[in-house]
C-alpha cells in the first residue's frame, strides 16, 4: 500500500482502491487546497468522487476536470492523478496555476466510471461501458459518452446493447452521467469543461451530434490550436483539434455537446497519446510524458477560461 | 477472468469511403466478435480493429479480399497485458 503521495509511483498503473486511497493522502496533503466530495454512486454502488482545488470564496467560477468515462482507457485515469497532484504542488509555484486557482475553483474526476475501471481490473481489460444491466439483452453496460442528452439516440450512437457505442435505454439513464449533470446544474458557475479520453492524440470542442458549427468556432479553434502547439512542444507528439464531427466521426449524446449546450463555453475533450501503436495498453513507462504534454495543453485551456470570463 | 490469447489489433487503412462502408458493415457482424478501438473515419485515416483469435483467419481474409491495406499493430494482445500485470506487481512492491 502506497504510504504517501511524495512515494506513490506515478508510472504505474493503479487499481481503484489504490487511486481512491492515494486521493485521500492527497486531502491529508493540501488540506487547505484540496477537499474530495461525493457526487453520487455508481450503479454498482461505488462512490463517485471528485476533488475540488479551492482557495476560498463561494461557489466561485470553476474548472471542470474528468478523466477514465471509458473504462479500458488507462492512461487517462493514470494522467488524471499526475495531474490532480500537479496541480496540487503548483499552487502557490506555478504563477499561472496559482492565478487560476486564486480566481477559479477546480473540480477533478479521476475515475469517472468506476464500474467499468473495477472490472478492467478484475474480469475483462478491454471493457468500455457501465456495468448497468439491460433488462431486454444478456449484454451488460451503456456507453457513457452516448448517454448525454445531446441529440441522444442520433447517429452515430447503437441502439444495440451490445454494441460497444449503445446509448442506454434514456438520456441520463446511468448514475454516473446523472451524477455529473446534476453536478453542473446545481453548481451553475461551472466555464470551462475538459473531458479526457485515449487514445488517437486529439483535441476536440463540439459538436459531435449535428455538422452545425458552434457559434463560438473561431474562438475554440483558436484555443485548441494554442492548446495543441504547447503540447508539441514537450515531446513533440502530433494532435490535431477541430469539432468532434469534422475530425473523427458523428457521436451524438457526447459529454461536451451537452456542456456547451449548457452554456459552458469552453468545454473540450481529449484523446492522449499512443505514439507506439499500443492503443488501450500503452506502456506505463509512457504515463509520466503523456500527462507532462497534456498539462501544457490543459494549462492554456484554464488560463483563457480564467483570462476570458463571460 | 477473460484472457487474449492470440488476439490481435489490425491498423486497417481504408482507401475510399466504400471500403470504410466495409468495415463498418465487417464491425457489425456479431458472429466475428470484433472490436474497433479506432473507428473508421475517413480514406487515408487508420482504424485499429482487435481480433479474436478465432476470428484472425475470417477477418483477414475479407480485408485482403476487398483490397483493404492492413498492418498488424499488436501482434498478441494477452503478451502485452502479461507485461502490464507484470509491471503492476512490481511497482507493488
Amino acid at each position: 500500500v502506497e504510504r504517501s503521495t511524495s512515494t506513490f509511483d506515478f508510472a504505474s498503473y493503479h487499481t481503484i482502491d489504490e487511486i481512491y486511497y492515494w486521493m485521500d493522502m492527497l486531502v491529508d496533503d493540501h488540506p487547505s487546497l484540496v477537499s474530495k466530495i461525493q457526487i453520487g454512486q455508481s450503479y454498482e454502488n461505488r462512490p463517485l468522487y471528485v476533488l475540488k482545488f479551492s482557495t476560498g470564496g463561494s461557489n466561485r467560477s470553476a474548472i471542470w476536470l474528468d478523466t477514465g468515462i471509458h473504462s479500458r482507457e488507462w492512461i487517462t485515469q493514470a494522467t488524471g492523478i499526475w495531474t490532480a497532484n500537479k496541480i496540487a504542488k503548483e499552487y502557490g509555484q506555478d504563477p499561472s496555476v496559482t492565478a487560476i486557482l486564486d480566481s477559479m475553483d477546480i473540480f477533478f474526476e479521476i475515475v469517472t466510471n468506476p464500474d467499468g475501471f473495477a472490472f478492467t481490473h478484475s474480469s475483462n481489460r478491454m471493457w468500455r461501458k457501465t456495468r448497468s444491466i439491460n433488462p431486454s439483452s444478456h449484454c451488460v453496460g451503456v456507453d457513457p459518452n452516448r448517454n448525454w442528452d445531446a441529440g441522444f439516440g442520433g447517429p452515430g450512437a447503437s441502439g444495440n446493447p451490445c454494441s460497444e457505442t449503445y446509448h442506454g435505454p434514456y438520456a441520463n439513464s446511468e448514475p454516473e452521467v446523472k451524477a455529473i449533470v446534476d453536478f453542473v446544474k446545481n453548481h451553475g458557475n461551472i466555464k470551462a469543461f475538459v473531458s479526457i479520453h485515449s487514445y488517437s492524440q486529439l483535441l476536440f470542442y463540439p459538436y459531435g451530434y449535428t455538422s452545425t458549427p458552434v457559434p463560438d468556432q473561431k474562438e475554440l479553434d483558436q484555443i485548441s490550436k494554442k492548446a495543441v502547439a504547447a503540447l508539441s512542444s514537450l515531446y513533440g507528439t502530433n494532435y490535431k483539434y477541430g469539432s468532434i464531427i469534422t475530425t473523427i466521426y458523428q457521436a451524438s449524446g457526447g459529454t461536451i455537446d451537452w456542456t456547451y449546450n449548457q452554456g459552458i463555453k469552453y468545454s473540450f475533450t481529449f484523446e492522449l497519446r499512443d505514439t507506439g501503436r499500443y492503443g488501450f495498453l500503452l506502456p506505463a513507462k509512457e504515463i509520466v510524458p503523456t500527462a507532462q504534454e497534456t498539462w501544457l495543453a490543459l494549462k492554456v485551456i484554464m488560463l483563457h477560461a480564467r483570462n476570458h470570463p463571460y | 477472468e477473460q484472457l487474449f490469447v492470440g488476439d490481435q489489433v489490425l491498423r486497417i487503412t481504408a482507401s475510399d469511403e466504400e471500403q470504410i462502408t466495409l468495415l463498418r458493415v465487417l464491425g457489425e457482424q456479431a458472429e466475428l466478435q470484433v472490436d474497433f478501438w479506432r473507428h473508421p473515419t475517413s480514406p487515408g485515416q487508420p482504424a485499429d480493429l482487435r481480433v479474436p483469435f478465432p476470428s484472425l483467419q475470417a477477418v483477414k481474409i475479407f480485408l485482403e479480399s476487398n483490397s483493404i491495406s492492413y498492418s498488424i499493430m499488436i501482434e498478441d494482445v494477452q503478451e502485452l497485458l502479461d507485461e502490464e500485470k507484470k509491471t503492476m506487481t512490481k511497482s507493488r512492491r
